[in-house]
């Protein structure tokens, strides 16, 4: 499997429908504080599944959604889509067969949510199993968020334990 | 289980001691466990960067220690190697010898990995094959830009 | 007492709201007390960085929360101005035009405070009027050189 | 008063015996990861009566005494010096009339510890009171070491109070 690229709409500071793609293995996304690259790689956790507003820097699941700035109104729902190449046939079970795979997760203000794999809706335990075996998901090593290094530095004998019980 | 346990210890610890050298360019660091029971002994980081005496992870400087973490989160990355590794500003605190070689490292590992990393920092903007810039523009809202090395050197301005 | 309290929290409430616009170029923040009783209240930090909304502290990006706890750490100086200011690579996070802007605050004051600042990044290296180098040429021994810039941006490879 | 120069011989990693002179009022610190920049900010918050050997990055407050190199041997004391101007007379009480204040500290392997005030002898306390009203000790803002920043940044509600309480 290999990422192809990431379309948010309304989700944090992505306001317009953005389409980030990764045309090459060695991409860096570059640009001022509070710009919003931090809030692209929120969006490629959220869409795998991250469950927990605090993780997202949020205090609920709805802070995710654009919520206005000086000039424009706030948004009622946010969406992240992620495409995967499958060409090498890596994807797991069922979609094994599929060429492209796409995942989709939509949240509304009213507290309206959805899973989307390839446009048919399903459940996040879906989306999860797409990556199980693969290295990937919301919490995997495939995404070392800013803080993270801190949080290894300061891990007692006891918390870097876990760690290695999770990566079990 | 405990033989699950000491075999994922193992491995990661074998890869770590793999990490740290190639981006200290030189010394040494290990896991070491801190009871006798497999069940529930505790995990510690000894590092020891070229030149120096080995030591716990805390009583390193601000940059060794971001740089021995760094190690150990390629470590625990290779243990389950995924598609795509993204990383977000791991280069702040380190200074430019320190940084060539985690840009070697990204550049090794994309050999079978998508490397994308954030970062506000000139050397690492250079290992990039391709920059995407991010910018506000119009204040709350992001916007992207493709952007080439020297105009990623103007816009991080 | 209740009185002490609230003149320290007034006191560097209007020095915390003077220092933020000056580091963001623009925008504006505060103190706020989160209870009641000023025996017991606890104290927040509100922050809206330049086109932006209001917003508490952690919801800021990585280096507009590190430029916010800059302006909150100036304030607490100015209450007690001494000699001397020491800053520990507080710009590791910061874009170039914060950089920029924490050096001029840096320059201002240096008017009646002398400044000692670590640094890695190359535009606070230009603000200094002197430059002092630390090497370990003998590993695990530290010595001085003196440095001019471009000997300091070679050094610091 | 005025900073003039620290003075450190086998603290932490500045076994020989070093000068850090203050010619401006804008001096940059340079150098690579580990050469031992901040050992100097150390020194100097050590000489100001520090007494917690876990602010200053130890487990013992001996740990501040150089432990040798892979090819130098340990040394048996730790000795910094902070010597200042006084010409503008604004140091307190007895020593508003010195010209120089000089204030240094020694601790020794097995111990013994110093502090001592223009070359005699004197108490933590001595040395405390001299930064009384001066805005300077060890753990006034006039020292802002790496992390503190990230401290502020996490400090919860009740943490803030009690930084205005200290302060006031
Ligand atoms: N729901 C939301 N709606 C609108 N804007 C949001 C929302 N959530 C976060 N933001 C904005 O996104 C900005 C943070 O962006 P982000 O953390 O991606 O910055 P960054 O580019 O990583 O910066 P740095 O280099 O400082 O880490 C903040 O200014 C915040 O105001
Ligand atoms: N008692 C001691 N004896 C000898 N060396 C010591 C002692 N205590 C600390 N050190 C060494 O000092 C070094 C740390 O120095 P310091 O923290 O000043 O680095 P730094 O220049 O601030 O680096 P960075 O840019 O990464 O923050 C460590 O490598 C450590 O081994
Ligand atoms: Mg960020
Ligand atoms: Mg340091």
């Amino acid at each position: 499997m290999r990422l192809l690229h990431v379309k948010l709409s309304g989700f944090k500071s992505f306001v317009d429908p953005t389409v980030v793609s990764v045309p090459s293995d060695l991409v860096g996304i570059v640009g001022p504080n509070g710009c919003g690259k931090s809030n692209v790689i929120d969006a490629i956790r959220w869409v795998m599944g991250e469950s927990s507003a605090k993780t997202l820097r949020g205090d609920h699941m709805a802070d995710v959604i654009f919520n206005g700035s000086t000039v424009r109104k706030p948004v009622g729902k946010a969406s992240v889509e992620l495409v995967f190449d499958n060409s090498n046939g890596e994807a797991p079970g069922a979609y094994a067969k599929y060429g492209e795979i796409s995942i989709r997760r939509e949240l509304s203000r009213d507290g309206q949510s959805q899973y989307l794999i390839n446009k048919i809706r399903c459940r996040r335990r879906d989306i999860t199993d797409i990556f199980l075996g693969t290295g990937l998901g919301p919490r995997s090593y495939s995404i070392i968020e800013q803080g993270m290094v801190s949080r290894v530095i300061e891990a007692r004998p006891e918390e870097l334990r876990v760690l290695i019980e999770e990566a079990a | 289980t405990r033989a699950r346990f000491k075999s994922t210890y193992d491995n990661l610890n074998t890869r770590f001691q793999g990490f740290f050298p190639r981006l200290f360019g030189g010394g040494s660091a290990y896991l070491e466990l801190t009871g006798s029971d497999l069940l529930d002994t505790g995990v510690t980081v000894l590092a020891r960067p070229p030149g120096k005496r080995n030591s716990t992870i805390h009583l390193l400087s601000g940059g060794e220690k971001a740089l021995t973490a760094v190690a150990l989160l390629f470590a625990f990355f290779d243990l389950n190697p995924a598609p795509f590794c993204i990383l977000d500003e791991v280069d702040a605190p380190l200074d430019d010898a320190n940084v060539e070689r985690y840009c070697k490292i990204l550049r090794t590992m994309a050999d079978r990995t998508q490397l994308i990393f954030i970062t506000h920092n000139k050397i690492t903007m250079e290992a990039a094959q391709v920059l995407i810039g991010v910018t506000m523009a119009e204040p709350g809202v992001s916007r992207l830009v493709s952007v080439d090395l020297n105009e990623a050197i103007e816009m991080a301005q």
